[in-house]
């Protein structure tokens, strides 16, 4: 049971953190009802854990699929590889958010983590060369992305000011809430 | 083009467009994408002259009325009309270009007509469908009421048959039974489907669907009896038009109940339907549909943000050098990266649920239901995991841009409000979570008593006396 950075580890670590909080949270409503408790407020004074034990089990489907899903892929080599460190980051991402249910309830131990950092920050290396290749894949039309910020042409500040020319207030120079409010506001203050 | 990004682009160490098709399904659907947005987006009727957050709220109202029906009129003379363009105009990004803040005949396609053909008789969908097709009425779907929502059961607004004129008379016994939330029933729809308890022969048979006239069809005043209106401005989805809608001892004759499941006869026998797996599906249905606009909502976030963060330069990594390409900051790939990598595990998942559901699917025709308790458990977290997720993410890629990312030009804002209304609505995420826990925790009894588990839920059994090594 030793820890290895590897998918194979990983995803066996979210099943069990997912399967020990479900053990937590059941064994908790348990001790609750034999406690005296209705099932009903068993249920109620457990259900943080609960919610907590529905998301780990979520989290561990949706990683095993993501890294299932990409080594099946029938792809070349250059974009398996893209894809392979995507499903690799999200996982390790969800670890080390997570780091403290997965010290606790995997074979995870404090002198891992360190590793895990680094397998982090050494996919985000890796990827980012790609980040805008792969941001370009999702093929978004300009009109459906309707940002200036996210054009494909890159063209970020020119498009911005062009935007802001279309704030109605910048139609006239001069507001008539200047003649209304400001001067007569001003004139009373000198 | 700018010229980081180009450079960005001649560095990219793989083939885009055979990501593309990939995620597209292939290089066919890639075409077919791309000549149904040109056939939309080319349109000169959807440019806005004005952006529409410098119009009021009623003339924003006014202007998604006049760009929704030229929008599905547009759809009806397509020549290869299919489910695809339907799903891509009224929840899809395409739909959310044209209609940046929400469509007010949405609800028309989107549970209007589904539920008349999933819950009304062959007589029934004869009549409406064609009617609601044609466009001859406009409709929506009034579940929510003001004082419960996920909860349906508790649901107050009342159907009461009279079998003396054999008719329903529908009534709101108090405000918290008002209808409050469907798009569209503010000054849109002039017909519902509306969900309320039927009380037949002095009993409550509980929560059923009734088609209910709300306006008149020529001249659209509410009809007697029917209180109408919208419910106000939003955090997003501002032209939905959501309404509010109580009833006054309002009388609709007895076949205006859907009938397909339950029934009620004309002297008000109750008769009770033996199976009701249709509208189980109708639910798996929608929750994958979320999960998949989750991912598109997120990879245009995801698009916007990387962009810019290539284009951006800012402050100096090292003294004197010039000033990098935000991108370049670990940081700002943090924020970045995992939130492009959620829009593929999100894909992934989505579409790995839609086939788990078509498997069960057809072990339901065979009458085999062992599977269908861990599909709603899967569906529901599915759910609640993908629109949380998409919603942190889009924040922090809004982050990611700074300033920019703050005004509404950016086009985040409204993203934003977009996905995180997904928290809420079809079953509010938190109240799913606690669904698929219920299931959790009867599997996990069953795997404590040695029972062997499916598949999703398999791994209670490995790992149930599973200790970590001290």
């Amino acid at each position: 049971t030793v820890w290895e950075n590897t998918t194979d580890c990983v995803i066996k670590a979210f099943y069990q953190v997912a399967a020990g909080k479900v053990k937590a949270a059941a064994e908790h409503m348990e001790r609750r009802a034999k406690g005296g408790m209705t099932p009903e407020d068993a249920w109620n004074e457990t259900s943080i854990e609960l919610v907590a034990a529905s998301t780990a089990h979520c989290r561990a489907f949706i990683v095993e699929k993501f890294i299932e899903t990409v080594s099946k892929t029938d792809v070349s080599r250059p974009l398996q590889a893209v894809l392979c460190q995507m499903a690799e980051l999200y996982a390790v991402y969800w670890l080390l958010n997570n780091k403290g249910d997965f010290l606790m309830f995997s074979n995870l131990s404090p002198a891992d983590v360190d590793g895990l950092q680094l397998w982090l920050e050494q996919l985000l290396t890796k990827l980012r060369p790609n980040a805008v290749g792969i941001v370009d894949s999702f093929d978004i039309h300009d009109d459906i992305l309707a940002s200036p910020l996210g054009a494909w042409d890159g063209r970020v500040y020119e498009r911005l000011f062009e935007e802001s020319q279309k704030s109605p207030l910048n139609k006239e120079p001069v507001n008539k809430s200047f003649h209304e409010y400001m001067k007569p506001f001003l004139r009373s203050n000198l | 083009v700018n010229e980081d990004l180009v450079k960005e682009r001649q560095n990219c160490s793989f083939n885009t467009l055979e990501l593309t098709h990939l995620l597209d399904g292939g290089e066919a659907k890639t075409l077919e994408r791309k000549e149904r947005e040109e056939y939309f987006l080319s349109d000169p009727a959807f440019k806005d002259e004005v952006p529409m957050e410098y119009l009021s709220h009623q003339e924003q109202y006014e202007h998604s009325v006049r760009k929704a029906c030229h929008m599905f009129r547009k759809l009806q003379e397509m020549p290869h009309g299919s489910m695809d363009n339907f799903r891509q105009l009224l929840g899809g990004m395409l739909g959310s270009a044209i209609l940046k803040d929400g469509n007010p005949l949405a609800l028309h396609y989107v549970m209007f007509l589904p539920t008349l053909a999933g819950q009304g008789t062959v007589e029934q969908q004869a009549y409406w469908i064609s009617r609601a097709w044609n466009l001859e009425i406009v409709g929506t779907y009034a579940q929510t009421e003001l004082g419960h929502g996920t909860f349906i059961r508790g649901l107050e607004t009342t159907a009461t048959y009279d079998p003396s004129t054999q008719e329903f008379v529908l009534n709101s016994p108090t405000l918290t039974a008002y209808k409050w939330w469907p798009g569209g029933l503010g000054h849109t729809a002039n017909y519902a489907v509306v969900v309320a308890q039927l009380y037949t022969q002095g009993k409550c048979h509980g929560i059923h669907p009734f088609i209910v006239q709300l306006r008149d069809e020529e001249t659209h005043m509410p009809m007697p009896g029917i209180i109408i209106g919208e419910i106000g401005a939003k955090l997003g989805m501002n032209t939905t038009n959501n309404g509010y809608l109580g009833f006054k001892q309002v009388r609709i004759p007895r076949e205006n109940m859907l009938m397909k499941n339950n029934k009620v006869l004309e002297d008000g026998t109750y008769v009770k339907s033996p199976s009701d797996k249709l509208t189980y599906g109708t639910m798996m249905f929608v929750r994958v549909v979320i999960c998949q606009d989750m991912a598109s909502y997120l990879s245009k976030a995801v698009t916007i943000a990387t962009r810019y963060s290539a284009v951006r330069h800012q402050s100096e990594m090292k003294p004197g050098a010039p000033e990098p390409q935000v991108l370049d900051y670990r940081t700002q790939q943090y924020k970045l990266l995992p939130s492009i990598a959620s829009v593929f595990a999100m894909k992934f998942s989505a579409n790995w649920i839609w086939e788990m559901y078509n498997v069960v699917n057809s072990e339901l025709d065979q009458g085999d239901l062992e599977r269908l308790p861990e599909l709603h458990a899967v569906s529901c977290c599915l759910k609640a995991l993908c629109t949380s997720d998409a919603a942190s993410a889009v924040e922090i890629v809004r982050l990611a841009c700074g300033g920019h990312g703050y005004m509404k030009s950016s086009n985040l804002p409204s993203t934003y409000g977009l996905v995180t209304a997904a928290c809420t609505y079809e079953g509010e995420n938190t109240v799913l979570l606690l669904q698929t826990a219920r299931y959790l925790m009867k599997t996990w009894q069953q795997a404590r008593s040695g029972q062997t588990l499916t598949p999703s839920v398999a791994y209670l059994n490995l790992y149930s006396d599973w200790r970590q090594p001290r």
